[in-house]
């Protein structure tokens, strides 16, 4: 009768080897992190769907994670951002695709749920939505991680693209790179 | 890709999900994510389900809402239908990633098909279970 929450951060190529014990002990400290988020809120008698949010908006912001700051780059250098959240009591949903300049996309696709008479916008649309219903913003700057920057570089070169500018704001390149932010990616997808 | 299922404690059910997508995508590429029913589902009278993974495949699979309706119409275990989906079904077409969910009494389950997942779980009044590799 009591409340229950699984999390999930990714799926991919992880190497039990080659995966430093400090790489670890951080995933492992930022799920806790959005576990204890999630408990508070239903702790408190919260209701699922706001414990949904906030969870996310915790691995939203933790620049680990593939979603919000952290997030990859497109072929062009921009953090395109998707999410969505359905409450399974009333079976609606809000799904938002494109996202740049929102900070927690998780809080747009719940307006379009809560406040919009649709399920799914995208775009510059779904953001001008955002701006009209007090959705915060972000800048370029703010979803920006060397280590994601330095992924797609490697990944443009094997395709034979061309790199991009650097985001407005996040300043030049390290000379020299961290090695941390040289690692090849931990995981393949999602 | 991030996520989460919750059961609360009125019995209600949620399913987040949030995502950048790939490195170096193109055209506009969207994946499973903001399709519902693919990488995000939550229905009270069955279940709720948040997925990474390769989008295409969980798109093509419906995979969100498949896992769902194996509990509703075939009577399988929440851990059952999320093992058809991904161990069986995802992994003949060539898919890769993996699945958190949550049944209508608060059980849960996770399922994954690649070499590691970020996960955790937790039951009120129990410890918390987090794990990266399979």
């Amino acid at each position: 009768s009591g409340w229950a929450l699984a999390i999930h951060g990714g799926a991919g190529v992880m190497d039990r080897e080659t995966m430093s014990a400090d790489t670890q002990a951080a995933y492992r400290a930022a799920l806790q992190a959005a576990l204890d988020k999630g408990a508070s809120v239903l702790n408190q008698g919260g209701s699922a769907l706001d414990a949904a949010e906030n969870v996310v908006r915790t691995l939203e912001d933790d620049p680990l994670f593939n979603a919000g700051r952290g997030a990859v780059f497109t072929a062009a250098g921009r953090n395109e951002l998707d999410a969505a959240i359905m409450d399974g009591a009333t079976v609606k949903a809000g799904a938002v695709a494109g996202i740049t300049g929102t900070r927690n996309p998780i809080s747009l696709a719940r307006a379009v749920m809560e406040k919009s008479p649709h399920v799914m916008l995208i775009g510059a649309g779904a953001e001008t939505f955002g701006q009209q219903n007090g959705v915060e913003q972000a800048a370029p700057a703010w979803f920006f991680t060397e280590r994601r920057w330095q992924s797609l570089k490697r990944t443009l070169a094997e395709r034979g693209l061309p790199v991009p500018a650097r985001p407005p704001g996040v300043g030049p390149e390290p000379v020299p790179v961290a090695k941390t932010d040289q690692m090849p990616e931990d995981r393949k997808f999602g | 890709t991030v996520g989460v299922v919750v059961r609360d404690r009125a019995g209600h059910l949620a399913a987040a999900t949030s995502t950048g997508g790939t490195t170096a995508k193109l055209w506009g590429r969207v994946g499973d994510v903001p399709i519902i029913g693919a990488g995000t589902y939550a229905n009270d009278e069955s279940c709720a389900v948040s997925a990474t993974g390769t989008g295409e495949y969980f798109i093509r699979l419906g995979v969100a809402r498949e896992i769902c309706n194996l509990v509703t119409y075939k009577g399988l275990s929440l851990q059952q239908a999320a093992d058809e989906v991904i161990q069986k079904r995802l992994t003949a077409l060539g898919g890769d990633g993996g699945i958190i969910a949550v049944a209508p009494d608060g059980t849960l389950a996770w399922s994954f098909n690649t070499s590691g997942m970020y996960r955790a779980r937790q039951s009120e009044g129990q410890a918390p279970v987090i794990g990266i590799f399979r």
